[in-house]
């Protein structure tokens, strides 16, 4: 479902050169669960951004369902992203002076759901995500981990094919991170990929594959066996 | 050190009130390490602010050495925050289009320090968290693990008698994670007070008492034994 051939992203400031991602050639199949780790500075979200269709590379390939991002014009990856991707960024990217509920309702404007339609998924969405009575909240009146849910609720609110979620647990507590990989488990039994970056071995362990970066490559791939 | 008394901070949005610390009486000795925990929404990073002499509160008091804050004027509260508090942000507050440099010698500039003296003690703070060869990246150029670890210098680099962390260590990996553990250790090994807001047991047991939040109110204050 969605596969990179050395894939390259580089960055040039002034003389120096970064090699944010540096040669990665994975695939990943559909209904996959897989958690990549790795490093601070390791190349992890710039590699997500790419397989998101979010970034372009500097070399290198990416495909979604075979065909190459590159094949695609502008207008068909927006289609591609809104329709099939579902992705929570490592710092959120919340509009700042909308509500919860309308930060979530954004990538259903986009699929040209009508307003009922999309005010009623999205208060379903921040509900299950323990957010039902802070739904008019803008994203300054919201506690850290308030604003990780909407970013979570607004990826998942498409049902999409592929959920991208770079450090989607950073600022929750134990229990409530518990209750997102509880949601993370259920979409994954309903066929959903999932890839998860995360430095935190208690969300590692629900996938069912790891992968670790270094230095803008990949060190180790493995399937790893589950509680 | 510091102490609060009946601590509360209330928002009125409509016609609801949220209560997000709802009367929190407690004391900081000088040299503790002490580690708030708490459900995502439970008002830790609410009650940051108020010690931090960053926000104001609805009623009760905040006492740093002794003062109340409600006693001093802004500037004398500027003066004090920017002398002798350091505060890690749950997102950083990074100047977007400052360097990382630049960014973290801001407090120096409020303190008076020449440029050289600012230039030379940021390069410095920011070696030591690893960023050495970052210092002019933007925050857009940088990962997110790289920003938090910014935020982190930042707040050192005025060398402050209390470090308010909230969440240091949400966005990066083990190692580095530990290489921030040694530092905070070795601080409050030369005295220097620390609160840590944090959902991390890892980073949780390298403090000696240990307090928890909910529903805006403490329920939980122990000493814990270290390893
Ligand atoms: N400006 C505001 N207006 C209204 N409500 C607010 C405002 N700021 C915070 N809140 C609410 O106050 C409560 C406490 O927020 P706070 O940020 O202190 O929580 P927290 O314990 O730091 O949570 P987290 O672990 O998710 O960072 C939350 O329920 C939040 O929705
Ligand atoms: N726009 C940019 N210009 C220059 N360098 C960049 C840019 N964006 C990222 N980098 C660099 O590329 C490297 C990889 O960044 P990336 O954000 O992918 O790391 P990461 O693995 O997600 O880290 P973290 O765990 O800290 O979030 C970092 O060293 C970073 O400084
Ligand atoms: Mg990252
Ligand atoms: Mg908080």
């Amino acid at each position: 479902l969605v596969e990179t051939r050395n894939l390259v992203k580089t960055y040039v400031l002034g003389s120096e050169t970064i090699n944010a991602v540096n040669g990665v050639s994975l695939s990943i199949e559909r209904g996959e669960y897989v958690a990549i780790m790795g490093t601070s500075g390791s190349g992890k979200s710039t590699f997500m951004n790419m397989i998101g269709c979010l970034d372009t590379p500097s070399s290198g390939e990416v495909l979604i369902d075979a065909i190459p991002t590159s094949d695609r014009d502008s207008d068909a990856l927006a289609k591609l992203r809104n329709e099939k991707i579902g992705f929570v960024f490592q710092q959120f990217n919340l509009l700042a002076r909308t509500s919860a509920l309308d930060n979530v309702a954004v990538p259903l404007i986009y699929a040209g759901q009508p307003s009922a339609k999309r005010q009623e998924k999205s208060a379903a969405k921040l509900t299950a995500m323990g957010l039902g009575d802070r739904l008019d909240h803008t994203p300054a009146k919201l506690s850290g981990g308030q604003q990780q849910r909407v970013a979570i609720a607004r990826a998942l609110v498409t049902e999409p094919l592929i959920l991208l979620a770079d450090e989607p647990t950073g600022a929750l507590d134990s229990r409530t991170s518990d209750d997102i990989m509880a949601i993370f488990q259920e979409l994954n039994a309903q066929g959903i990929t999932i890839i998860v970056v995360t430095h935190e071995s208690e969300v590692a362990d629900h996938a069912k594959r790891r992968i670790e970066f270094r230095d803008g490559k990949v060190i180790e791939d493995r399937m790893v066996t589950n509680r």
